[in-house]
């Protein structure tokens, strides 16, 4: 299947970019 | 407020006056207070010496202490801002508030910008992506052929990299950007609103006379 995400959409999904989990007590 | 905090900074080095840091900041004095109280959660939770190692912060997101993960370490990187190898709770607040709601939309265009150019050239580079590609793909656990690498970053540079020259220079960041407002979306964090409600416990342990909201 073709990919149509670009790269950053891609490493955006990245759990350590994801900053919420810091407020998950 | 003659002797302001003064027990507080002792157990908390580089801890600044909420007053001042809510002026600085998106923040109410109470959520900088509230912050506080996540602050003392994270910054305890390996060594309690007031301060967020690189451990600790990779605790607090990932909830383990498991493998290395580049783009924690690039977060933290960016948090500790007086590059100590920890963070403050002046760094802490500071750097979440390019995360606030209300927080300029250039701020956290720039703060993308230099999440992404690992190595501070400015300019994000095609090999920078490819490695940050790669880590994903690690992390979760996802295989693609090198080719199909290739060729995502052909198409994501074809459109970023408007001069074509390999790299992503700031402009173009933001050109791309504003055509894809979906890649800003893990700039904020809708749970700064709330930071009162999530640790309501700073009330009790509030150094302000008066809260000001």
């Amino acid at each position: 299947r073709p990919v149509t995400m670009n790269a950053f959409e891609l490493i955006s999904h990245s759990q350590g970019l994801n900053l919420s989990n810091l407020f998950d007590k | 407020m003659g002797c302001f905090n003064s027990k507080v900074r002792k157990q908390f080095p580089g801890h600044e006056n909420p007053v001042i840091l809510a002026s600085q900041t998106a923040f109410s004095v109470s959520e900088v207070e509230a912050l506080f109280e996540l602050f003392k959660s994270i910054s305890s939770s390996v060594i309690d010496d007031g301060l967020i190692s690189k451990e600790e912060f990779q605790l607090a997101l990932f909830k383990n202490r498991k493998k290395e993960n580049l783009f924690a370490n690039r977060i933290f990187d960016l948090f500790d801002v007086k590059r100590k190898g920890v963070i403050d709770f002046g760094d802490f607040v500071r750097s979440l508030n390019v995360f606030h709601p209300n927080a300029p939309f250039e701020d956290k265009i720039e703060f993308s910008f230099r999440l992404y150019d690992m190595d501070s050239t400015g300019f994000i580079e095609r090999q920078e992506v490819k490695q940050m590609l790669i880590a994903l793909l690690c992390e979760s656990e996802m295989r693609l052929a090198d080719e199909t690498i290739e060729i995502i970053l052909d198409k994501t540079f074809l459109d970023a990299d408007v001069n074509q020259d390999g790299k992503i220079d700031k402009a173009e960041w933001l050109n791309f950007v504003s055509r894809n407002p979906s890649l800003m979306k893990i700039m904020t964090l809708t749970y700064l609103r709330d930071i009162t409600t999530t640790f309501p416990s700073f009330v009790f342990n509030s150094e302000v006379e008066e809260i000001a909201t």
